[in-house]
């Protein structure tokens, strides 16, 4: 569903980059 | 006891689980914000969109995690996301994590347009962690082996994820004999929670589905 899309996304994102505050 | 490696491994596992922190505009939307269903579903959103960020640091931080195939690494996550959000939530509740914001955020779930069908599964699975009486200890190590469970779909290299999970698994194993060891059983009675945890991944799915819908 279109809310798997969406975290895998995030997942993506949070993985390469680093939300470290 | 545990070996010398295996407290080693646990004061790393809680270091990172302790990093675990709901950015602080979304604390404060959850107690400021108006009490319309929109706006409490909004606070939800944001809030699992902010755990997904949050679990994926901790994940990166679990010992090896690094080491595993790209794909795969998105492949445990994603297979692991909802669970481990509904570990974190019942920790929340259990343990009161931040003081009041737990009934409050309670108030939010039931008044945001999310039908009582999926409501009632969650807050009983909350209660059944409640008498457990875990402690922070095994909610990370739960956690850290929900993330590393090698039978989540797509998993290309499955042995590398097993040799991974199996040393958190024994440290667990042995917190539950140092801090239950009333009840023999309760190791068991924990993996037994990650089973009903599962049914989740399809609550989920089809709650979100059911929300668009109204």
């Amino acid at each position: 569903p279109a809310s798997n899309l969406g975290l895998e996304d995030i997942i993506r994102k949070a993985l390469m980059g680093s939300f470290d505050d | 006891e545990l070996t010398p490696e295996e407290q080693h491994l646990l004061h790393y596992i809680m270091d990172s689980y302790n990093k675990q922190r709901f950015p602080p505009e979304v604390s404060k939307k959850l107690l400021q914000e108006a009490f319309t269903a929109e706006e409490n579903f909004l606070i939800l959103t944001e809030m699992a969109t902010s755990h997904v960020q949050v679990l994926v640091e901790f994940t990166k931080r679990l010992p090896g995690f690094q080491t595993l195939d790209h794909e795969d690494q998105i492949a445990l996550l994603k297979g692991s996301a909802v669970e481990a959000m509904f570990l974190r939530s019942a920790e929340i509740f259990n343990r009161k994590l931040p003081e009041g914001h737990a009934d409050l955020l309670e108030e939010r779930i039931r008044n945001s347009g999310i039908s009582d069908e999926y409501i009632t599964p969650m807050f009983q699975f909350y209660k059944s962690m409640a008498e457990l009486k875990m402690t922070q200890e095994e909610y990370a190590l739960l956690t850290a082996i929900v993330i590393l469970s090698p039978d989540r779909p797509y998993i290309q290299d499955r042995d590398s994820v097993e040799r991974l999970q199996e040393p958190l698994l024994g440290v667990l194993q042995k917190i539950c004999k140092l801090y239950h060891a009333e009840n023999p059983q309760h190791f068991a009675c924990l993996l037994g929670r990650l089973t009903e945890l599962r049914t989740f991944n399809h609550h989920h799915a089809d709650m979100l589905m059911s929300w668009r819908v109204n």
